[in-house]
């Protein structure tokens, strides 16, 4: 079903 | 100092059960603009972002910019002391280590103060592009939460396509399989009930069904929710909160491997 993906991998980081 | 009112203390209440299960405790931003909020669960898969603006409120005073560090679970418990019709008020002094909230009940012959103490919280912010989305849904708030709940005893994850033939929500587990497809609809008179679905081109992704149940914790907020869909971006779920501002919940979508 796939992987989670992470916030970080589709915003920047401020 | 900080001090807002807010005549239907209601709302507050609804916002704090809204995000509890999702983030144990963040900083709510306060500026002369209002209040914000953004935090991530625990395991950086999915954002609650709240904006309050200043004029929503009977009442909104703020001389300096701070973080107030709160534990939800502790906001919610003195919320839950609040009537649902009193007025609430939210105190602060520069840089105080608690928040005051008052409670007035309707007729004014019951009020109540708590403290609750502040933490200092380290948080991490994204930043979050405006940008357009492939396809826009909003749909009645309590059929979101309906769909959620029904697809989440039949699986894990959901596949969410929107195509010019509307939304579909489609899940699989040892049970068997479902999906769900809504339709445009805008016969009804009350604009509450209407589905829109606006498509500037097809996509699908794939998102674990428990977060997007969670989202409708928010569902007592707002007659409709808005799901935004951009192919390997977070989906977005948003709730208008009055015309006090809003509430959006962002999660991650599952990615191929």
């Amino acid at each position: 079903k796939g992987n989670q993906g992470r916030l970080e991998s589709f915003f920047s980081v401020l | 100092m900080f001090e807002a009112k807010i005549s239907q203390g209601s709302v507050l209440k609804k916002l704090v059960e809204a995000l509890k299960e999702l983030v144990t405790e963040g900083n709510i931003d306060v500026s002369p603009s209002g209040m914000s909020l953004q935090a991530m669960d625990s395991s950086h898969v999915c954002l609650v972002s709240l904006v309050l603006r200043d004029d929503g409120f009977d009442h909104f005073r703020c001389d300096r910019n701070m973080p107030m560090g709160i534990h939800f679970a502790n906001f919610s418990k003195i919320l839950k002391c609040a009537g649902n019709d009193d007025a609430i008020t939210l105190k602060a002094e520069d840089n105080a280590d608690q928040l005051t909230l008052m409670f007035e009940s309707s007729n004014q012959d019951r009020i109540s103060d708590f403290d609750l103490k502040l933490m200092s919280i380290e948080s991490e912010h994204l930043g979050i592009p405006d940008q357009d989305y492939s396809a826009e849904i909003k749909m009645p708030a309590s059929e979101y939460q309906r769909i959620v709940r029904d697809l989440t005893s039949i699986g894990d994850t959901v596949l969410i396509s929107a195509t010019k033939e509307g939304i579909k929500f489609s899940t699989s587990g040892d049970v068997g399989t479902a999906n769900v497809t809504l339709r445009h609809n805008t016969t009804s008179e009350k604009q509450e009930e209407h589905t829109i679905i606006d498509l500037k081109e097809p996509v699908a992704l794939t998102f674990a069904l428990r977060y997007l149940k969670n989202f409708s914790n928010a569902t007592a907020l707002a007659p409709q929710v808005k799901l935004s869909l951009t192919k390997d971006l977070p989906i977005v779920v948003e709730y208008q909160v009055g015309e006090l501002g809003n509430i959006r919940f962002y999660l991650a979508p599952k990615i191929d491997d």
